[in-house]
């Protein structure tokens, strides 16, 4: 469902060039619970960008769904993120100004095909319950805590049903055990609803659940295993 | 040097109250490798603020070398915050337009007694090593990763020698090799100079070298266990 090919991307910074991917190449199946990690500053977020649509390759080609994702216009771009992509941004990029329940709703007031007024209620409270956040719904984002408000990330990020996750260090502020809730959260979806979930993480317990890894050093792939764990 | 009395700080939020600390108790010896752990929104964060002189308690005492911070005026806060305090926050808060090596030279540019130019240099070099950042000393701090924009704020709170380190999550966004080498070079100074850390975590690392654990659940001391490791 997601294709790299000979991927590479350069910062130009001044009169400085920085080498984040140095040509990547690797597949994502649908339905993968798939994990890119390596160590601070090996490229995982300029991947995840890169097949979100946020930023292009300098060289090489990224396929979702098999569409070339460089030929798109702008309005092709916003289409694929708002119907077949969620993103969980590294540094949340919540709306501060917004609660934890508009924060959410948001994406779903976007797309085409709305579902009722009840059923995106219904939906958006499950969503709060399930990643704890019941008590504070209606408390804007810049009033919680920080692994609160990653987890207002994390729940918007899936209140459309995406085909794809992108989560990009989606447990980093989370204690074990509300971390180890959220996984199984994310699990259920990619049981139930076969969505494909495409990590950056250091999280071991992510590493371990995942079946398919891809180690990242420096801007090139290492290692890329896939194991027939599902 | 750092003592907490019975301190509660609720947070007013129009009709509501969130109640992120109940009444905490703890006393903190100069010297020590302390790490307070939780739940995210247990409270973690708010008792760095309230040490960290950033924000005042709603009932109860803070003590930092004995005295109280509530009677500061903002000159004595300013004073202690620049000359016994340094303060990795959980995001970050470095200033975009400054690259790495202006980010951690800036509190060295607000003390009373500077070094020469020459050893600020010096000890600037050393720590950007340290910390594994060589490579982009004068990139911005908005062209790095997650997890190089975390280890330009932990060099920054470094950069001052402070008596006491509040450390708010400093490993999130770090793999668990850079981690390792960040705790290693905490641990040094903490050896060499008796600087105080005072850390709010989820990563094991830092909970097994800590001498000091403080448990802290819903804004309550839960356990409080000084070992004699040292
Ligand atoms: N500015 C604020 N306004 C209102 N409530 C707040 C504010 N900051 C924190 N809180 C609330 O106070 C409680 C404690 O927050 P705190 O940030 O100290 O938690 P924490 O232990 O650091 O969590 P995390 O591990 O997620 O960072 C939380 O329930 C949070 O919602
Ligand atoms: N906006 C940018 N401008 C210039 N260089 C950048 C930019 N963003 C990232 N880089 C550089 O590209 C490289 C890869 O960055 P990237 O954010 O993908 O790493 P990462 O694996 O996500 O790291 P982390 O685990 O620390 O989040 C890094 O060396 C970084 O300095
Ligand atoms: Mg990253
Ligand atoms: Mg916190």
């Amino acid at each position: 469902i997601v294709e790299l090919e000979n991927v590479k991307k350069v910062y130009t910074l001044g009169k400085a060039e920085v080498h984040a991917l140095r040509g990547v190449t690797f597949a994502i199946d649908k339905g993968d619970f798939a994990s890119i990690v390596g160590p601070s500053g090996s490229g995982k977020s300029t991947i995840l960008n890169l097949i979100g649509c946020i930023d292009q390759p300098t060289e090489g080609v990224v396929r979702i769904d098999g569409t070339i994702t460089e030929g798109l216009k702008d309005k092709g771009l916003t289409t694929l993120r708002h119907e077949t992509l969620g993103f969980i941004f590294q540094s949340f990029n919540l709306i501060p100004v917004l609660n934890v329940y508009e924060n959410i709703e948001f994406p779903l007031l976007l797309g085409k095909n709305r579902p009722s007024k009840k059923e995106i209620k219904e939906w958006i409270e499950f969503l709060v319950e399930a990643v704890g956040l019941a008590d504070h719904m209606h408390h804007k984002s810049n009033e919680l805590s920080g692994g609160q408000r990653q987890r207002v990330a994390i729940a918007r990020a899936l209140a459309t049903k995406p085909e794809i996750v992108l989560a990009d260090e989606p447990t980093a502020n989370l204690d074990s055990k509300t971390g180890q809730s959220i996984i199984e959260l994310m699990k259920k979806m990619n049981a139930e609803l076969n969505t494909t979930f495409i990590f950056s993480t250091h999280d071991r317990t992510i590493m371990e659940i995942a079946d398919h890894v891809i180690q990242l050093l420096d801007g090139l792939v290492v290692e890329d295993s896939k194991t027939g764990a599902k």
